[in-house]
């Protein structure tokens, strides 16, 4: 059974593309098959992993022809990890969809007739709440949200859970929180830990055991087009991807 | 003349609100007479200044119904400091305009009534290239990019400055990059040197002299809902958006 996870957060800057990448990658080091769809224009999936932005065979496509979908799909440098990649474009797609029928669906429809293939598929949002989040929101089964350990993050987390709780009573069921996630996590800083207590307080059982650390081996990762476990292993950012999936996989056999 | 400047960048996480808060603060100080408007829905400029988010008399009202705007000017605690606040429902304000006519010119419809008692009038922008960052650009003199020293917030530039030209060449002529600013700065981190060495080569005259630091104090007086003067006057944060705000008025004189 296909595990379908969006990364998902309106709030800017927090860590959704780096902890795509990353989780990807180290789910695909465990061994389990793995589709990334990069559903943000700004296409940084797609460059973080080293892959080549696409018009013609990216998601913007195969969201306006959703039989075009088995085209898109794009190896990467790692084995058991595929891609559908971004491209600038597919912010004219998003308002294109806007005047079509059951447009909350259409990714859905696309990559559903791929999702057999693998053992997850993670989808990269932007950061907004808009048509391409609500398409994320459709198709997925739970939302992992990346927050950052600092105040503007924290305002934003009702906003998320609110158009999650939504989702489930109108469009999508089965969609839950998978977890939260804290990122840039700086132990020296007194607000890192002022944040964290906040949001534990309020949705304890939901946040992940441990938050990834600031590691700029993390950024210097992504400005080569590489995992941070092939950039460097022994890093910081490396064990906390490594613990989230960890954290991931024991969800699945809970399930 | 009133100076309108849309801080605008497609990239989350840059520091666009940080800078908005604290640039329009910096001016009231120098003792201009300045004007907020949030036109995110996340209302982070609104927080961030101590202010209350407003359906009824924020800029979503404003941009559904142009004449109430007097009405939606909030004072803050700065004396020559005043705001339009934001409010959540604003997303859904963006949605409901799509199907307007002239849609795109909705904030100048708006503001453009009120802008001559300001000696300037800045914007904070969403994170995307949407309908509410086109109203800002279709409004405003000159767009203020905020950029990361990181490798995805180089990749978006040419996005926003494309963005820019297009806007210029079809809606509004005055439209043009005010300048490009470096936030969160770390001058012991490699990747800092280098995105900016490699965005000075490409914009070299669009570049701000001086990068804003990295610097939590920024974070943590958004937190209380204040400016970094009245947070820490003293703190590298201050320094830096005191620096720019000497820039911006001196651009002023060159006009
Ligand atoms: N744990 C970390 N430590 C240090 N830097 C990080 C970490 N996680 C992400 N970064 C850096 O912070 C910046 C923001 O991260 P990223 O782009 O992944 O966020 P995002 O939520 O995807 O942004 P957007 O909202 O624009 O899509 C990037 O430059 C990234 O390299
Ligand atoms: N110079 C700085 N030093 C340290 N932290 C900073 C600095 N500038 C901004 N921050 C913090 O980084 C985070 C991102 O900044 P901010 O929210 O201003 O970016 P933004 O571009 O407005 O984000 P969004 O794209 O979501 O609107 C915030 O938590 C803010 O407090
Ligand atoms: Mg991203
Ligand atoms: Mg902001």
């Amino acid at each position: 059974m296909t595990r379908k996870i969006a990364i998902c957060n309106q709030k800017g800057g927090v860590g959704k593309t780096t902890t795509a990448i990353n989780m990807a990658a180290a789910l695909a080091l465990a061994g389990k098959r793995c589709l990334l769809v990069d559903l943000d224009p700004q296409a940084n999936a797609t460059s973080g992993l080293g892959s080549r932005r696409s018009r013609e065979r990216g998601i913007g496509a195969a969201l306006l022809e959703p039989e075009l979908t088995p085209e898109c799909l794009t190896t990467t440098r790692y084995e058991l990890l595929d891609i559908i990649p971004s491209h600038a474009a597919l912010a004219m797609v998003e308002q294109s969809l806007v005047k079509v029928r059951k447009k909350e669906r259409r990714l859905a429809q696309a990559v559903g007739c791929v999702e057999a293939r693998y053992d997850y598929v993670l989808i990269d949002c932007p950061p907004s709440l808009g048509l391409l989040p609500l398409n994320a929101l459709v198709y997925a089964d739970s939302v992992l949200i990346p927050i950052q350990c600092e105040y503007f993050a924290m305002e934003g987390l009702g906003q998320i859970i609110a158009a999650i709780r939504e989702t489930r009573e109108k469009l999508n069921p089965r969609i839950r929180a998978e977890g939260v996630l804290f990122t840039m996590f700086d132990a020296d800083v007194e607000l890192s830990h002022e944040v964290m207590g906040e949001v534990t307080r309020h949705f304890g059982d939901l946040v992940y055991r441990q938050p990834i650390p600031r590691d700029v081996l993390l950024a210097e990762a992504a400005s080569h087009g590489i995992s941070i476990f092939e950039y460097n292993i022994g890093s910081n950012g490396a064990r906390g991807y490594v613990e989230l999936a960890r954290e991931v996989i024991e969800h699945e056999r809970q399930e």
